[in-house]
Parts: structure tokens; C-alpha cells; sequence
């Protein structure tokens, strides 16, 4: 039974790319066969598991490549290009559901795909938010990040009553945590009262190397496995995984 | 004569919010008459400088508001309703010069226009290209940043060509720097090699006040002057007003 999980924040920098890579990095190393779809003009999740393929995306018809050195890992690449699928999209009545129906071939060929999204409420996320089943919330405990919450989660409500989409929070995760700061163990306080288990117990801690891993094109995992976000990374998959399958 | 000045970069989270925030307070405190424009549906300069205000933009008529606490520093916050108005803007034939008209009769009533940019390069931040004399450009030395500038740049040459923009790139300013990592001081000399004097000599460096600040609603230069972001800020905004001279 293949799930499909949007990781969105229409705040910028929160870490969204560097969760799709290194959860669906370690997805695919605990034996489930992971896709990442870039749905993202910036293309950085394909800058890092396809950096040889500059064009296309999966809304013109881009087939799933294998990712080199992640064995179980694949990647649907996008590029610029998708500004322009964008702009199409808005001229087409069913342009929000053009990404489930280009997802739907792939339902049975993969446990897992997950679909990276700009920082943005646009029709790109829109798209994904309306493919998904889960969604993956990546949070610093900052305060504009913080701000946007709201937006964000109404958004995906107002998507649930008015275009039937079923998806579901999977969670929040917190990412770029500051352990030296006490304020972001306030912040961490307030969203376990706030909003309890779904709040995943994995931190993700601030850690260069994560900065460092894409620059030679590679998740974590594979650039520096026993550093302090990769371990988290791992953690944090082995709490997403039972989280799905609870 | 007025400057308008857009702070604009599709990569999410690299400072855009945070240094028109403090630049623009920083030249107000310098005697000029100063003007932030919020062009971004999440709001985050509106939240620190007018967060009683929460609904409107300057595409619906807002008018400019004194931000309380900083003398000579005005804003015209935004809201939500922004992402409506953007989706109003695709269906105007001048859509992309909307912001350009409303911002004339501000021009002889400010010396500096500052424009927040979304993280993206649909047609809010196409309308602040358009409509600003001035880019600065934030950009922390990390990797998916960096990828992601020849696309901007690129950009904004195409507009130069196609839709008569006049903006200039006033200067690169190099934010969030790490000095304890070794990478950041190789990015910073690529970047003198190929933008030479382009590139601010100051640095922003990263500083926990200063995401700190917007949860006080405060500028780093009414929540804590003598920081080392304040310090930064106030050294860059003094390069950022010999660069307009210039
Ligand atoms: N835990 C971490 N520790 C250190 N650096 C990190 C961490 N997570 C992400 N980064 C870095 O912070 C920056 C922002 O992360 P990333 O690009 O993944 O966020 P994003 O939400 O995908 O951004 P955008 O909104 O532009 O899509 C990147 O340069 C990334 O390498
Ligand atoms: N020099 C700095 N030191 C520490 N934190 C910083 C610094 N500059 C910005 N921040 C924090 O980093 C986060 C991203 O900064 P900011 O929101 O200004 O970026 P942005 O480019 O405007 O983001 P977006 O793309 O979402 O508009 C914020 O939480 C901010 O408080
Ligand atoms: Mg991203
Ligand atoms: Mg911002």
C-alpha cells in the first residue's frame, strides 16, 4: 500500500528539502522502495540525487531515475521549467489534481514517495497537498516560523472541506534546533502541549554537515552516517515509519 | 530623490525579512525617511513593525503607517489576502506594474522604499522587480542559496530585456555567516572573485538576538543595539547608503 507524503511549509528555510532527502535516504535503507518527486522550481532535492538531469518535470511526463550510491532511492527531477507548468496549470479547470493524476501509475510501484514543495501556498503545493495522504510539517523553532503555522494548517483544512482532499497530519517535525538556546526548548514546550503526540519526539539539531551533504550531491547518509543529524535523521525515520503504520 | 530598493531571492529563509527590517531601521535612524513594504502574503515584517494590523496591502489601497518606537521608519503592512490579490494581478493585462503604480505617489514623500519579497519568483516579486530602482540581494554561503543565484540573476536580466525594468543590483549581502565553519570564508571568496566590490564587505553573522527580535516586535535596533547582528547591520546599512550615493 504505497503512501504518499507532502513535506510543505510555506515558510522558506525550514528545512523541507533536507528532510525529503535524508527520510526518504534512510526510507530506502530500511528496505521500503522510496521516491522523491521535486515539485519545486528551485529543483534542490534533484540537484542532489539527479544533479545530471537540468530539465522537465513530472507534470511533462519525467520518469523516475534511480539515484546513484542510495540503492532503493529514486528521484522524479524537476527544473525552472516548473514556473512555466505552473502558470499552465492555473489555465486548466482540473489544474490542482494534475499532480495525483500523474502520481497515480506509481501507486503499487513504490512503499513510499515523498513530494518536496516550494515555500509557498500556491497551486504547486496545492497539488501536493491534494496528491498526499500524510503530511510531513519540518518546523524551526523560530518565530516567523512559529507565525505561519496557522496559515499553513488552516490552508490544509480549508483543502479537506472544499476539494476532498483526505490528507492527514503526520506530523511536526523540528528541525534546526539550537540546544544552546533556551528558547527554543520554550517553543518545543509549547507545541507538545499544543498539539501532543504529533509532534515527532526526533529533533533535528542544527549540524553543518547537513549544510555540507549536498554539495557533493549526497543525503546524509551517505556523506557523514554517524554525525549528529544523521543519527537524528535515522531516529526521526524510525518514528515516521510507525507513525504510518499506526 | 526617492530610492526604491527590493530585497528580493527565492531561496527561502536567507534573511530577506530580517534585513529590511533592521536596514530600513537603521536608516531611519541614520535622518532618513524610510518606507517598508510588505509584498509578502506571510507577512512577517508586518507582524514586527505593525502587528495590529491584519488584513489589507498596498495592492488594496493600504496606506502608509508609523511603526511605533522607531522615529522615521513607516511601513505598509500586508496580510494574507495578498495571495488573493496576486491571483486578482494574472488576470490584469499591467498586473506586473500594479505595484510599480501604487508606489508612484510615495515617491518625494520617502528616501527609501524598501520592498519584502515571498520566496519565490511569481508575480509578487516580478511586481517589486519592476518597480524598484534598487536589488539587494541576501544570500547566507550555503549550498542550495548559491544554486540558486544564477537563476535570480538570470531573471532579473530577462525583465531588464523584456519588461523595460531598470533595477540595478545594488549589492550582495552575505547573511547567517558561520565563522567557526571553514566553508563559509571559501564561499565568501568565490563570490569577491566573481561579484568583486559587489559583495558587501560586512557580514551578517549569525545571531541568536536576532531571531529572536520579531518575537518582541522589535527591530535588533530597539531589542538589543549592541549585539553582534545590530552591530552587522548597522556597519552594512552604512556601506548599503555609499553604494546609492555612489
Ligand atoms: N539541521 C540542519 N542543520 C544545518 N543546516 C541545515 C539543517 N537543515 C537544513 N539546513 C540548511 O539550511 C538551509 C535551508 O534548508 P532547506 O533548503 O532544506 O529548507 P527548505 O525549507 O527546503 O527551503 P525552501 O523554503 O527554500 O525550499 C539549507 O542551506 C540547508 O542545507
Ligand atoms: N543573522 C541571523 N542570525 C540568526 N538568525 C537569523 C539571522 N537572519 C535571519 N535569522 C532567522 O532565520 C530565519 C529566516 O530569516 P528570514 O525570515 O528573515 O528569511 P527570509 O528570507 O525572509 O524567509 P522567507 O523566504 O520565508 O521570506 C528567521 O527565523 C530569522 O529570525
Ligand atoms: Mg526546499
Ligand atoms: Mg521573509
Amino acid at each position: 500500500m504505497t503512501r504518499i507524503i507532502a513535506v510543505s511549509n510555506q515558510k522558506g528555510g525550514v528545512g523541507k528539502t533536507t528532510s525529503v532527502i535524508n527520510l526518504a535516504a534512510f526510507c530506502a535503507l530500511a528496505g521500503r522502495k522510496t521516491l522523491v518527486v521535486d515539485n519545486d522550481p528551485q529543483a534542490n532535492a534533484s540537484s542532489v540525487l539527479a544533479p545530471e538531469i537540468t530539465s522537465g518535470s513530472i507534470y511533462r511526463g519525467m520518469k523516475p531515475v534511480a539515484v546513484e550510491g542510495e540503492p532503493g532511492l529514486w528521484v522524479i527531477p524537476s527544473s525552472a521549467s516548473l514556473i512555466d507548468d505552473e502558470r499552465e496549470l492555473t489555465r486548466q479547470p482540473q489544474g490542482r489534481y494534475a499532480l495525483s493524476a500523474a502520481l497515480e501509475p506509481y501507486r503499487g510501484q513504490f512503499d513510499l514517495i515523498f513530494l518536496d514543495c516550494p515555500p509557498n501556498l500556491t497551486l504547486l503545493p496545492t497539488n501536493a497537498l491534494l496528491a498526499a495522504d500524510d503530511l510531513l510539517l519540518p518546523l524551526p523553532c523560530e518565530y516567523f516560523a512559529m507565525e505561519g503555522l496557522g496559515q499553513l494548517l488552516a490552508y490544509v483544512e480549508d483543502l479537506r472541506i472544499t476539494a476532498g482532499s483526505k490528507i492527514q497530519l503526520a506530523g511536526i517535525l523540528l528541525t534546526l534546533f539550537d540546544r544552546d538556546n533556551p528558547r527554543s526548548f520554550e517553543v518545543d514546550a509549547d507545541l507538545r502541549e499544543h498539539f501532543g503526540e504529533r509532534v515527532f519526539s526526533t529533533r533535528i539539531p542544527r549540524d553543518r554537515r547537513l549544510a555540507a551533504a549536498p554539495s557533493h550531491a549526497r543525503s546524509i547518509l551517505t556523506y557523514d552516517p554517524l554525525s549528529p543529524g544523521s543519527i537524528a535523521y535515522a531516529s526521526a525515520t524510525k518514528e515516521f515509519l510507525r507513525v504510518l503504520n499506526r
